[in-house]
C-alpha cells in the first residue's frame, strides 16, 4: 500500500490524536505495518502510546528542524507492527525556527521519503491548527481523515477547512484526496448530533465515512494505561466502531 | 476594574470560546461593560455572538498586522454592555506576518492600551495553541483562565501549559496571575471525570476554581442561535453554573 494519512482539524479536541491511535493498532493488528508520526508540540499520540515524551532524546523537531535521519527516531510501541516517530514540547518552536528555510512546506515529505516504503501506512497526528506543522503534513500526504464533533462549532469550521485543504492541495500536493470525515462523539440521544449528522452528510455526501464513532468512555480512559481500544476495551462501542473503521480505511485508502 | 482576562489552553476544545462569551455575557448583564476580543483564526467567539465573519471588513488581523486601531473594529452584539473585536480566517498568517516585527509578543499589549480604561473587563479568547498570539494575549493580561476537560490528555498538558505560562510571565509579564482552572464539561457518572477532578485539586489547590460545569447539551445549542446560554437557557444546569463562575470571576478579579 504504502500510504501516508494525516489526521488534521483546526478545530481542537474532535479525536484526531484519538483516531490516530486506534486506526493504527488495528491496521497493525491485521499485519500491515504502520508508523505513526507525532508533530503535535503536547505530544498527544507520543504519551496515548505509553511513552514519556521527557525521557526521549531525539523527537520529530529533530527530524524536522536539525536534519535527523527519521529512522533515528523511531521507537517501537507495545502493538506488535506498531512504530511511533514521537514528538516533544520544543515542536512548538517550529514555525519560527523553519520561517527561513526554503520550501519549508517541504520538510516533513522530504524527511518521510527515505523509509515511505518500509511502511504499509504512515499516520501522521496533526495539531488543531493549519500552521506550518500541518500544512507539512498535507504537504506528504495521499490522504486525510478530518474527524468532525455534530455540533455548531465543528461543523462551521468544516467549510473553512476544506477550502484551505484545496488551496494547499493545488499549491503543494495536486494527489492529495480526502480519504473521509469521520463523525466522532456521537451521541444519537442528542437532537443536534442528529440534526449535525444529516447537514454534514448532506453538505458533504460520499466525503462522508459510513463508520460514526459514537461517545465511549473507554476511548477517554485508554490513553491513561498508555493503551489503545484494542488492548484497553475491544468489546465496547468504541472498540468495534474502531474496527469497523479501519476496514473502511483500508477499502478507500486502495483508491487513493 | 479594569482587567484584561484571557482564555487559554493549547489542548484542544476545552471550553475556552464557551467560557469567554458565557463569562462575559454574564459580566454585562450585571452591568460591567465588557469586551471580547476574538484571536482565533476559526473565529469561534465571533461565529458564537452571531456576527459573520465574511462580513466583517475590518478584523483583528488589521490590527495587529495594519495598525489599525481596535476602536475602528469594535462591534455591538445582542447583550447590552457587551461589545466584541472580531476574528476573521486571515489570522491564521499572524505568526508569519509578525515574525519580522520587533516586540512582536507585545503587539495586542500595545493595541488595547488606548482602550483599557473604557471597560470594566476585556476578555480574550485564544486560539488551541502557545503561538506567538497566544502569548500576545499572556503579555498583555491581568488574569488568565484555564478551561480543561477531566481526562488524561487534558492533565497531561496542564503541567506542561503552566510551565510554559510561568517562562512567558517572566519575560513579558511579571504582573501576571492564573485567575483559576476551570473544570469543564464534568460529568459525576464518570470515573474518569471523579478521579481527575481529584487529581486537579490535589495538585493545583487554590488555583481551582470552586465553580465546576457540567455537560449541559444547551451549551453547545446556543451558538447555533447566535445566543449565549444566558438568552438561551438561563435555568439549565449551564446557566446555573455560569451564574456562579461570573460571581467567582469577579471575587478574584479583584486579588489581581
Ligand atoms: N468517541 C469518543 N468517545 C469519548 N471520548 C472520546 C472519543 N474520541 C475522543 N475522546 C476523548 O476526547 C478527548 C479529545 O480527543 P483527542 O485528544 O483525540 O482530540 P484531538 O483532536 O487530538 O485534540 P487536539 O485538538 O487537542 O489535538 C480525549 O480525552 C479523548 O480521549
Ligand atoms: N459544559 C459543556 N457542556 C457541553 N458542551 C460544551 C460545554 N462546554 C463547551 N461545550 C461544547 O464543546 C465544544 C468545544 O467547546 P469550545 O469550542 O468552547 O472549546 P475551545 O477550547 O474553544 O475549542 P478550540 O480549542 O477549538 O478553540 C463546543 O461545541 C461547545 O459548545
Ligand atoms: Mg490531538
Ligand atoms: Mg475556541
Amino acid at each position: 500500500m504504502n500510504k501516508v494519512l494525516s489526521f488534521v482539524n483546526q478545530k481542537g479536541g474532535t479525536g484526531k490524536t484519538t483516531a490516530t491511535i486506534n486506526v493504527g493498532a488495528g491496521l497493525a493488528l491485521k499485519g500491515y505495518k504502520v508508523l505513526v508520526i507525532d508533530i503535535e508540540p503536547q505530544s498527544n499520540a507520543t504519551l496515548s502510546l505509553a511513552i514519556e515524551p521527557s525521557e526521549i532524546k531525539k523527537s520529530m523537531y529533530d527530524v524536522l528542524i536539525d536534519n535527523v535521519h527519521i529512522s533515528d527516531i523511531i521507537v517501537p510501541t507495545s502493538t506488535e507492527n506498531l512504530s511511533l516517530a514521537p514528538a516533544k514540547i520544543d515542536l512548538s518552536n517550529s514555525s519560527v525556527n523553519l520561517a527561513d528555510v526554503s520550501h519549508n512546506q517541504m520538510v516533513l515529505k522530504e524527511a518521510i521519503s527515505p523509509i515511505k516504503n518500509d511502511y504499509d501506512f504512515i499516520l501522521v497526528d496533526c495539531p488543531p491548527s493549519l500552521d506550518l506543522l500541518s500544512v507539512n503534513a498535507l504537504a506528504a500526504s495521499d490522504g486525510i481523515i478530518i474527524p468532525v464533533l455534530c455540533d455548531y462549532l465543528s461543523l462551521e469550521g468544516l467549510k473553512q477547512l476544506i477550502d484551505s485543504i484545496n488551496r494547499i492541495k493545488e499549491k503543494f500536493n495536486p494527489d492529495l484526496r480526502i480519504l473521509g470525515i469521520l463523525p466522532n462523539m456521537v451521541d444519537y440521544r442528542r437532537n443536534l448530533t442528529n440534526d449535525s449528522l444529516s447537514l454534514i452528510r448532506k453538505n458533504f455526501k460520499d466525503k462522508v465515512l459510513k463508520t460514526e464513532v459514537r461517545v465511549c468512555v473507554s476511548l477517554a480512559e485508554a490513553p491513561s494505561y498508555g493503551k489503545t481500544i484494542f488492548s484497553y476495551a475491544p468489546a465496547s462501542t468504541g472498540g468495534e466502531a474502531y474496527k469497523k473503521l479501519v476496514k473502511e480505511v483500508i477499502k478507500r485508502s486502495k483508491k487513493l
